[in-house]
């Protein structure tokens, strides 16, 4: 179980030094940083079962959407977005630029591919 | 239908009716297939749905749904895009010229989608970046892309064997209409000498046109395999191989070596 991962990482990318205040209710950044938290905790679903860290924080995160009046649904990121280049929505709606901004673009990405055909 | 999974596992399969190729957070694909021919279990695609879910910021909820008789180029809403960001759009693909083509692009979620129109049924392909998939077993139940096709529903190597040296009836069934006239009946070395004047390679995409035209003897049909390797290829970046170091295997496929 690495919910202590997940939580780690949501509060480095909500710290005061990472230049995202929760106090900005709507600020993309931080439902963007929510949902990834949020994400994190659902991979971790299978393993923590039973753990009461993680059904805290599964708790903790409802109310968190619900307090900063975040959409469940939307982009993530692992990373901080510097807030010198605060992407525009349009740019948040692009996958591969997402990827570039979450300083990932170095791990080459990886694409899978489904198909069905013929009989 | 002819499925290749996002594990790069090929399977050919019955699924008649409903099934679920994706389902997680991001779309949910189904498809609904229907026999092909009298006295085969075989079966083709005749419906695709795609319901993309609502993306904060970047698309509303959007459905697609093509059938066999209409392919069309617009969401179910009569839109070609969803939202202002202009992330998700639908585009008709002109170029190789097998079938009508119609490909949408999901932007916010990396994904590129391909529906065609071959003979009288379709093909589906998609490419979605892997750390949008969930590949635990937890991951939402049936998905056919994901997890391949139930055991119960794979055609075995022996089923073409006994089948193919019978004459082919074209099937009826009530998405796809009247009767229609039967194709002529091939044998496996005319098959496959059809299936080399498109597919170079004898991978299994080729002994996945082998057993279309075995199985319908509808020689539009056989480009199904065709199409779906032009799709691999217009589906960049793509990490797989199109033709496997090893011998082409069928995993629990209908074609055997020995047939193909």
């Amino acid at each position: 179980c690495r919910i202590q991962r997940c939580n780690a990482e949501y509060v480095a990318s909500t710290s005061p030094s990472s230049g995202l205040q929760e106090d900005v209710a709507l600020d993309v950044d931080y439902c963007i940083a929510l949902r990834a938290y949020a994400l994190c905790t659902r991979r971790q679903a299978r393993s923590c079962r039973g753990d009461l860290v993680y059904h805290s924080a599964v708790f903790r995160i409802k109310e968190l959407f619900s307090q900063h009046n975040c959409s469940s649904d939307g982009p993530t990121s692992s990373a901080k977005v510097p807030s010198t280049s605060r992407p525009a929505v349009s740019e948040l709606c692009d996958y591969e630029n997402r990827v570039l901004l979450s300083g990932s673009a170095s791990q080459q990405k990886k694409y899978a591919h489904c198909g069905l055909f013929g009989d | 239908p002819h499925l290749r999974t996002f594990r790069d596992e090929f399977q050919t399969c019955k699924v008649e009716g409903a099934w679920p190729l994706i389902d997680n957070r991001f779309l949910s694909v189904q498809v609904t297939n229907v026999p092909v021919v009298l006295g085969s279990s075989a079966t083709a695609t005749s419906k695709i749905t795609v319901i993309f879910k609502s993306y904060h910021g970047c698309t509303d909820q959007k459905v697609y749904q093509a059938t066999t008789e209409d392919l069309p180029l617009a969401f179910q809403d009569g839109t070609r895009s969803g939202g202002d960001s202009g992330s998700l759009t639908i585009v008709e693909r002109g170029g190789s010229g097998v079938g009508r083509q119609v490909k949408i692009q999901a932007r916010y979620m990396g994904t590129s989608i391909i529906v065609r129109r071959v003979g009288s049924y379709l093909t589906f392909a998609i490419r979605m970046p892997e750390d949008t998939l969930d590949f635990s077993e937890d991951s939402g139940g049936l998905q056919l892309c994901l997890h391949g096709c139930p055991r119960n529903e794979l055609i075995k190597e022996h089923t073409l064997g006994r089948q193919s040296q019978q004459p082919r009836l074209q099937g009826t069934n009530t998405e796809m209409g009247p009767l229609r006239p039967p194709h002529q009946v091939y044998t496996v070395e005319r098959a496959t000498a059809k299936c080399r004047e498109t597919l170079q390679v004898e991978d299994v995409y080729f002994q996945s046109c082998v057993f279309d035209l075995l199985t319908t003897g509808d020689p539009e049909f056989s480009m199904a395999a065709f199409g779906a390797l032009e799709d691999l290829k217009a589906l960049p970046p793509s990490k797989l191989k199109q033709n496997s170091p090893r011998p082409p295997r069928l995993y629990n496929q209908g074609v055997s070596d020995s047939s193909a």
